[in-house]
């Protein structure tokens, strides 16, 4: 469950990048 | 909600956001963008971190979704000079007040919150050897008045 744990928190910082990234594109 | 231990170096970033969203919502926006890309450095491990900065970046969509016919918020150059101009405003209150003898809260504020606005400069790019000498001056100035006015002194 930990390597789940972790494939969960690195999805949601990957979505938290792009978010930013889209936020930051249209600058 | 409330914010995690490891964020503290953004907290008066954050506050100034909220002090900020009616007076100048675009100075707001960019003290939040700020706190979101140094949080997102800090720490997005942690679930209550993620969970923090989940919300933080609701609240910056929603807000360039209201602020959208705002060129400051939808071309950067135009954001870079609103934050510097309102930044060097703030600064040279605060140093018009320090050179005439004044000295009380507000100005103390004005020092301090304009040394946090160049911090949020930095969303822009590398700051200039200029910004990067006004932010140190500020915040020795803040720390300095404030020091004084507590312990009764009269700032030199």
């Amino acid at each position: 469950s930990g390597s789940v744990g972790s494939s969960v928190a690195a999805a949601e910082q990957d979505e938290l990048s792009s978010r930013l990234a889209k936020l930051r594109d249209q600058m | 909600m409330a914010l995690p231990l490891q964020f503290k170096a953004v907290q008066h970033h954050l506050r100034t956001a909220q002090e900020h969203d009616k007076r100048d919502p675009v100075v707001a926006y960019y003290c939040r963008l700020y706190a979101m890309q140094t949080g997102m450095k800090l720490d997005s491990k942690t679930p209550e971190c993620r969970k923090f900065l989940v919300k933080l970046m609701d609240q910056l969509e929603t807000m360039k979704k209201e602020l959208g016919d705002n060129e400051s918020v939808s071309q950067e150059v135009v954001g870079n000079a609103h934050i510097e101009n309102y930044a060097l405003k703030m600064f040279l209150y605060a140093d018009n007040e320090d050179r005439a003898g004044s000295f009380h809260k507000n100005m103390i504020k004005s020092f301090y919150t304009s040394s946090l606005l160049f911090d949020v400069l930095s969303v822009f790019g590398e700051l200039s050897e200029e910004n990067i000498q006004h932010r140190k001056y500020a915040r020795w100035k803040a720390t300095y008045i404030h020091t004084c006015l507590k312990e009764g002194e009269t700032p030199v």
